[in-house]
């Protein structure tokens, strides 16, 4: 565990507790993508199941309980107790669209052809192209509260402060896996766009609005 | 190297 990768986790957890706030507080789900959302939590279900066959720290149990948890929470959320203030027309990207080409690309390309290795390597690259329901809902919109804002900043930042984390992992401990750094690549590109946004307006005290 | 089960990293 070094600096970054620490950093990265706290970066994770706190996007999380922002979302649980932004929807609690204001009993609202407005601009939140219940899809990116289900996507996470078939993330993290089929990430994890490694809670059942091994034991690493009791820091990794926490976290991983957390995030499977706080996702299942966050869609009662979205889909139960603030239903009618789930934004579905806009949340209208296709899940399947991203379900099925990464369960082929985990089934093809993988470290070890055994089910568990498997849905880690699917849960990898579905983390990757996740957030891309929620990033079509802000398009469509042309807007983002800037609490959403923050959310999506801390989201993104997570993975981005992970490959600074591998990086120094390639040079102190001599440890890569390249299926985590290109999806994790691949994650952070995603955001560069929203980054912009997020320096240039909402850190200026602007409401992120894109150009019509 | 960690093992392909033994996942440290979140």
């Amino acid at each position: 565990m070094n600096v970054f990768r620490l950093s990265g986790d706290v970066s994770h957890l706190l996007a999380i507790l922002i979302l649980l706030m932004k929807i609690w507080k204001t009993r609202s789900c407005a601009g939140i993508s219940g899809k990116s959302q289900i996507l996470f939590a078939l993330v993290y279900t089929t990430r994890y199941l490694d809670l059942f066959t091994s034991f690493i720290s009791p820091y990794n149990t926490a976290m991983k309980v957390f995030f499977i948890a706080s996702s299942y929470a966050t869609i009662y959320l979205i889909y139960l107790k603030f239903k009618a203030t789930y934004d579905r027309n806009h949340d209208t990207f296709r899940m399947e669209f991203l379900v099925l080409p990464v369960l082929v690309l985990a089934f093809v390309v993988n470290h070890d052809f055994t089910p568990l290795e498997i849905l880690w390597t699917f849960s990898i690259y579905l983390e990757s192209v996740a957030i891309l329901p929620q990033l079509f809902m802000v398009s469509k919109t042309g807007q983002a509260e800037t609490i959403t804002s923050h959310y999506l900043f801390a989201l993104g930042m997570y993975r981005a402060l992970y490959i600074v984390n591998w990086v120094y992992r390639y040079y102190f401990e001599g440890f890569y896996d390249l299926i985590a750094i290109i999806a994790g690549v691949v994650q952070t590109v995603l955001y560069c766009d929203f980054f912009y946004l997020y320096v240039t307006k909402v850190l200026k005290g602007k409401q992120l609005t894109l150009p019509a | 190297e960690l093992e392909p089960l033994d996942k440290d990293e979140l």
